[in-house]
C-alpha cells in the first residue's frame, strides 16, 4: 500500500512528465525527475516503485508510458462525480476549475441555502436548494461531497452528507469535521501553506 | 529549527485551541489535542516543543496562552502585505477570503493583464494593469506575491515578481516555477489532495 507522502508526490511527477511530453522527450530517468523537482533520486525511485512499470537501464522510463501509468494509478481516467455545497466565492472558483475533470473529478451539481442562488448556473453547473441534497445524492448515486461553506456551517453540512450516503468529503472549510470512521475526509488547509511560506521568509 | 511537517500542523492545533476557547476550556493537554486531531500524543508534544511555552504537570497548557504563542510563532499578529496577480475566479475567491488577514497576510493590490479588469475593485482590493506591478511593488516595498494565473502564464509572472524584488511567492498555478535560489516558492497543489482522497475511497 502506497504511503500518503509518496501518493501526494505522484501528481507532481505527472506535471513534469506533461512538460517533457510537450518538449517531445522520449525517455526520462529518476535522477532527471528528481533534479527538476529538487527531490533526491532515491525518493523518486522509491515513489515510482509503487507504479506498475519498469524502466530501461540507462534510459529510464518512457515518458508517455509513465504518465499513463500514473494516471491509471491515481484514477484520473475514471470519472468520479461530486456534489458541492456552498456556491459562494470559493465554491464558484472550484466550479470554474476545468482541470478537475482531467484529474477524474466532475462536479455534477452544487447546493446552497441561499434561495437567490437556487436555479442559477455557474460554468455549466446548476445550483439547487440544500433541501434537495439527500434526494439527488441518492438518485444519482453520488459518493463524493465538497464542502465550501463557512466554518460554523461545515459540520451541519457534513452531517447531511453522511446521512445522504456520501463516502468521501473534500473539506475546504477551516473546521475539523466529526464523521463516522468509515467516511473519508480530506481537509484543505491554506493556513498550513501560509505558515510555511511566512516562516521561510523570516 | 522547526521541521516543515511540524510547522504545517501548528495551524491545526490553533484551530483546536480556538474551539476550546469558545467552550471556555481553561487548560488542555497534549493527549487531548492529539485525540481531537487523530494524532499521537508523542507527535503533538514534539511539535509543541518548538513553541516557547511550558505546560503545567497534569493540567497541560493554558489554552489562551498556547493559542497566543502559536500565533506569535507563526507571525499571525504581524501583517505581511502581498500583491496578487491574476484576478480571475480563484484570484477573486482569495481576495474575498477575509480570514487571510487573521493569518497575517493582507492582499494590498491585485494585478491582471485583462484591460477590462483594470480599475475594478473586488472586496476592497483594486485591480491594476500588470504593467504597473514593478513600480508599485518597489514603491510599497511588497515582499510577497500570489500567483493565480493559468499555468502557461505562471513562469512569466514569476519572472516579473523576481525582477520586482518579491522574495516569497505563493503559487496556485499547477506549474513548477523556475526562480533564483534565495526566492521562496510555496506551491498549492489541489491534485495532491484529490489523489489522496480518491485513493482512500477505492
Ligand atoms: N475564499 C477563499 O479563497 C477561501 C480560501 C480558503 C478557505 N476558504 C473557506 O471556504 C469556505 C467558503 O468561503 P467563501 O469565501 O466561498 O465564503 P462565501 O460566504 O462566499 O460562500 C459560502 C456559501 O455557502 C452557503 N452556505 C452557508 N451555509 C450553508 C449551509 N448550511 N448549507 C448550504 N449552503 C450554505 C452560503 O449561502 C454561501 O453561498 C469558508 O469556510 C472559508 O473559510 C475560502
Ligand atoms: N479555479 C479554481 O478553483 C482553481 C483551483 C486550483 C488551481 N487553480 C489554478 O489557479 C489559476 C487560475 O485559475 P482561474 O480559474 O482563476 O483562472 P481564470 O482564467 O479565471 O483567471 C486567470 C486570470 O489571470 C489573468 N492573467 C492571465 N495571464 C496573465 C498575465 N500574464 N499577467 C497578469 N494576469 C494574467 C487573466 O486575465 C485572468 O483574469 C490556474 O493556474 C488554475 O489552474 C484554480
Amino acid at each position: 500500500i502506497i504511503p500518503e507522502p509518496s501518493l501526494r508526490r505522484l501528481p507532481l511527477y505527472h506535471q513534469i512528465l506533461e512538460l517533457e511530453l510537450e518538449n517531445n522527450t522520449e525517455f526520462i530517468s529518476c535522477s532527471k525527475i528528481a533534479e527538476m523537482l529538487d527531490f533526491t533520486p532515491i525518493q523518486v525511485r522509491k515513489d515510482l516503485s509503487y507504479i506498475n512499470l519498469i524502466g530501461m537501464p540507462k534510459k529510464g522510463y518512457k515518458v508517455i508510458e509513465l504518465k499513463d501509468e500514473i494516471e491509471n494509478f491515481l484514477g484520473w481516467n475514471r470519472n468520479d462525480e461530486a456534489f458541492l455545497v456552498g456556491a459562494g466565492n470559493l465554491g464558484k472558483a472550484l466550479l470554474s476549475y476545468a482541470k478537475l475533470k482531467d484529474k477524474g473529478l466532475t462536479i455534477t451539481a452544487a447546493f446552497d441555502k441561499n434561495k437567490n442562488l437556487a436555479g442559477e448556473n455557474f460554468f455549466g453547473v446548476t445550483v439547487f436548494d440544500i433541501s434537495k441534497f439527500q434526494e439527488l445524492t441518492y438518485r444519482m448515486k453520488i459518493h463524493i461531497g465538497i464542502i465550501t461553506v463557512p466554518a460554523p456551517e461545515a459540520q451541519k453540512v457534513a452531517d447531511i452528507m453522511v446521512k445522504s450516503g456520501i463516502r468521501g468529503i473534500w473539506n475546504f472549510a477551516p473546521s475539523k469535521l466529526n464523521v463516522p470512521e468509515k467516511i473519508i475526509v480530506q481537509d484543505v488547509n491554506l493556513s498550513s501553506y501560509l505558515a510555511v511560506l511566512s516562516q521561510k521568509l523570516k
